[in-house]
């Protein structure tokens, strides 16, 4: 309830026409954005609850083991979202071998989404839960994004695929697993050049 | 130098030899479909009347001047079984992604547009212009707040006769969904991804301001520039237009049913959440 109410506040905020019509002063703008993002990150929480209770009700109910042959279901996933999806850039997606994707499809019919991840390999293999690979294309991130200031990412590529059967009000999860074929690949793409742009004096030599 | 074509299924989208998106091929018809970017320069006055007031925060004054951003754009190609994207490169400030998804029967423009210069101390207002050969007779369509189309007649209004002082800003109206325009065999529907200006200021032409950076404060109560930056630079804008564009007599589902299903979809998109599992393998995580 507390961090709903964070977001219930913000959105309170956000009615005003000020904030509907970007013709408020630079440094209220700056406020607003900062108010949403403490109430989206507060809201987390719930969402990291509720789909980890969504995956496994069994143990939403208390009596996983009896129900499942012995096997104890305590996992809980952290379930992150990427706020710099908009610049193609993800730090979980980046700098991680195998992640999961989950889709909530928050309409009340099925539906489908073309799923845009940013990645610093270059081959990926994408599951659904049933053990069937989705056909996926890897698609290069276009130099004008990667050239973008203040964009500090190893993602020179985005792994794109189709999302289908999407269940209404639900969701559905796939596993990602980056493929390496060489050890001249993996060297190659684990330790890209970190681009340091030369008018970056804000952060001093050490910002990557 | 070549033309270059990409499509799906559905639809095939070419461009020209100077890079520019020209022809859209849908339910089997061909049409002229152009696709550019253009910028106002803003207007600057003392704010001490009415009509000399700057271009600002609260107001679009263009001071007359449209500027084309170029005349040739750098074309690359990508083309798989998922997705076909050219990448353009309109200029040092302005770039843009157009793909067709395998499955999806509209053109996604993804575009990029920042930091706008003012080196030359000019305000500047982008957008993103669409022509067809339609014969549109002055009209074309907004939304209401997502609800339902409002038709605007340009030039016009319809309880009073209207002598338009700004004929661009007069027949600027917010988009906060769709604007779209038609004849008697065409439609041509933008869905937007966040509130934007849009206008038809000629027949079987839409367009649709991306981005804006202006110099001077239009007196109307902010008491600032609309200058944004980020460490002292001006702000870029990322974002996406999703073109519907067809014969009105051979689609089925008809045009307007397929922008309301794809207004769904941008409107109340899937929530994407990612999580580590370097932990599990797949069996594991299954």
């Amino acid at each position: 309830g507390p961090h709903l109410n964070v977001l219930r506040e913000a959105m309170g905020v956000m009615q005003h026409h000020d904030a509907v019509t970007g013709t408020e002063k630079q440094h209220v703008a700056n406020d607003y954005s900062r108010m949403l993002h403490r109430a989206i990150e507060a809201c987390g929480a719930n969402t990291q609850i509720v789909l980890n209770q969504i995956v496994d009700p069994v143990q939403k109910k208390g009596y996983g083991k009896k129900q499942n042959h012995g096997v104890k279901r305590d996992f809980t996933f952290e379930f992150d979202t990427c706020h710099l999806l908009n610049i193609s850039k993800c730090e979980i997606t980046e700098s991680k071998d195998n992640f999961m994707v989950t889709l909530y499809n928050p309409l009340a019919h099925s539906g489908y989404q073309y799923v845009r991840l940013p990645v610093s390999g270059s081959k990926y293999v994408v599951k659904d839960y049933r053990g069937i690979e989705t056909p996926s294309q890897m698609v290069p991130i276009p130099e004008s994004v990667q050239n973008l200031n203040y964009r500090f990412s190893n993602a020179s590529y985005e792994v794109v695929f189709l999302a289908n059967e999407l269940p209404p009000l639900g969701f559905k999860s796939y596993y990602v697993s980056r493929i390496i074929e060489s050890v001249d690949d993996f060297s190659k793409d684990s330790n890209p050049s970190v681009r340091v742009q030369a008018d970056q004096p804000h952060f001093g030599s050490g910002w990557h | 130098s070549e033309e270059v074509t990409i499509g799906n299924k559905y639809l095939n989208i070419s461009f020209d030899s100077n890079g520019f998106l020209s022809s859209i091929v849908a339910n089997g018809i061909s049409s002229r479909l152009r696709q550019t970017f253009v910028y106002y320069e803003a207007a600057l006055g003392d704010n001490k009347e009415f009509s000399n007031r700057s271009s600002g925060a609260y107001i679009f004054r263009p001071n007359g001047t449209e500027k084309f951003v170029t005349e040739s754009v750098q074309l690359r190609v990508v083309k798989g079984n998922v997705v076909q994207e050219v990448h353009q490169v309109f200029n040092e400030w302005i770039s843009q992604v157009v793909r067709v998804y395998a499955d999806e029967n509209h053109v996604e423009f993804e575009w990029l547009v920042g930091d706008i210069p003012i080196e030359d101390g000019i305000g500047k207002e982008v957008v993103s212009r669409f022509y067809t050969a339609a014969q549109s007779n002055g009209v074309f369509y907004t939304d209401s707040n997502g609800r339902e189309m409002i038709k605007r007649t340009r030039n016009h209004r319809d309880t009073w006769d209207l002598h338009l002082e700004e004929p661009i800003a007069g027949n600027y109206y917010p988009v906060t969904a769709k604007i779209a325009l038609e004849d008697e065999n065409l439609r041509l529907a933008v869905l937007t991804d966040r509130a934007q200006g849009g206008s038809s200021l000629e027949d079987g032409a839409l367009e649709l301001m991306v981005h804006r950076r202006l110099l001077h404060d239009d007196a109307f109560g902010v008491e600032e520039a609309l200058d944004e930056r980020a460490f002292g630079r001006g702000l870029v804008a990322r974002g996406k237009h999703y073109v519907l564009f067809g014969s009105k007599k051979t689609s089925n589902p008809t045009l307007q049913a397929r922008e309301r299903f794809l207004q769904n979809q941008v409107l109340l998109p899937t929530w994407i959440f990612l999580s580590d599992t370097s932990k599990f393998k797949y069996e594991d995580w299954q």
